[in-house]
């Protein structure tokens, strides 16, 4: 089976959608087979990758309405043969509340998942989800469907106030709906080694969860945000740059970890 | 009547709260009482205006559900006599959900503030929602209740992204559940003079809406990000930082432009 891991944090702009694309990016490089699935009405995950969402092709949407199977929506992704990517689509905006009233509404990622497994078994080896910037059905469906919780927490103030709602949201999802998902994963993004701010932050995340949190911290960096303009990752568009070699440990170290699981 | 003014932008760490908190803080300097309504389950905005959300005390969550008025819930805000705001709580995580299932689920909000309004005349003369990362039920209850909505919009790539839908977002609302809404403001935010990136996006927006960019640009600041972690707005942390001038220079821009409404 694959590792199945959903990237989350209900606070916004902290580094999901960029740790999920150059993550991605420095597993495919190091000959992992990886699939990105972008539940991100915003799209950027597919974007940051080099697809267009515009196109009106069926994407995560038409897959949660159980209209096409994943293997008609599976794109490959132009930088890379060991990385695909099931694109977002602009419907997925409406998704949340159509969902409420469809049957088995937080497991249709799953189920969908489960349906092309049988299928195509051992196809992939990593499975990253990119979520919205909520708690959501679309991020209830990524805890149900994974395995694994990976928390982008941004080097700054306002970054732990929600911690704790996310962390009792994914207790409760372990309690009910996926008895299998666990924190595995905290990584810190953003990190400005100027300012007392970052450090203190940290320190903290680091006290508070010593075994989730990677050794690897993410810098600030401005090869980091270009990337996306050329629908690239770091990890192509700039591979020597310390943003690219950071993702790149931090891929590695995912990678260590996960073995001992 | 009061500006009613939802800053808004489903785009993820933008600057949504930090424009409230700090756009609100310099209108209470410059005179103009203001209050602050914290649409958002983070509650970022309370805190950054030094409340505490954890109290356990009623906020916006019971106003929506209809438990208490809006009198029972407006706080004093320690910084500022001319400054107020209502808090979110923690139970507001929860409230999309529920909200789908209400009577008048669209209208909670404005129906609150209309019955508060009728029985306190010209209380305020500005009212600033913040709102989450989202276009959901939260994010459309502001939309109903305002007559401007405010976006910030980040000086990135990504930003630019799900600008289209929000705006297809705000034109629904007006045709439909509320036609006085119109989008008055646009601030760009975390501007840094370094990268290209940057001025890209700057150019790129002022073409296309020459008439709602405001002149002023937020630069990215450290004493911006600090601030929230005193509980207190950049303006009283640090009001000689170019942070907090440009937030000044924004709200007295805003209070111009609304004259002319
Ligand atoms: N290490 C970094 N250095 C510099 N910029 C970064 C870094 N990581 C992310 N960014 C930029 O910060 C912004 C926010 O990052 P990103 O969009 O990945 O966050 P997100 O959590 O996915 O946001 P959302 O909540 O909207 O989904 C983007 O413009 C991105 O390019
Ligand atoms: N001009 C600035 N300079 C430096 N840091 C900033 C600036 N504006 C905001 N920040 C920081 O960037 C982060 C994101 O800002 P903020 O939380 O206000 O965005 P938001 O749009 O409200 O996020 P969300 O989508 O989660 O509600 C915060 O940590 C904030 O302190
Ligand atoms: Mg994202
Ligand atoms: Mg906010």
């Amino acid at each position: 089976h694959p590792r199945v891991i959903t990237v989350t944090n209900q606070k916004g702009g902290v580094g999901k959608t960029t740790s999920v694309v150059n993550i991605a990016a420095a597993l495919a490089k190091g000959g992992r087979r990886t699939l990105v699935i972008d539940l991100d009405p915003q799209g950027n995950a597919s974007s940051g990758l080099g697809l267009d969402i515009r196109s009106g092709k069926p994407g995560i949407y038409e897959v949660l309405l159980g209209e096409v199977g994943l293997n008609d929506v599976i794109s490959p992704v132009p930088e890379s043969d060991a990385l695909f990517c099931v694109p977002s689509s602009l419907d997925l905006a409406g998704a949340e509340i159509e969902l409420v009233s469809m049957e088995r509404r937080e497991y249709r990622l799953r189920d969908a998942l489960g349906r092309w497994w049988t299928q195509h078994p051992g196809r992939f080896d990593y499975i990253l989800i990119d979520c919205p910037p909520s708690l959501g059905l679309l991020t209830i469906n990524a805890f149900v469907c994974a395995s694994e919780v990976l928390i982008p927490i941004q080097c700054e103030y306002y970054a732990l106030e929600g911690l704790s709602q996310l962390l009792r949201n994914i207790a409760l999802i372990n309690r009910g709906l996926n008895p299998r998902l666990q924190l595995s994963t905290i990584l810190l993004t953003m990190f400005d080694s100027r300012t007392k701010l970052s450090s203190d932050v940290v320190t903290q995340v680091r006290e508070t969860f010593p075994k989730q949190t990677l050794t690897t911290v993410i810098p600030r960096s401005v090869r980091i945000s270009e990337a996306p303009s050329y629908g690239m990752s770091v990890v192509s568009y700039d591979h020597g740059s310390k943003g690219a070699l950071a993702y790149c440990e931090a891929a590695s170290e995912i990678a260590v970890r996960g073995a001992e699981h």
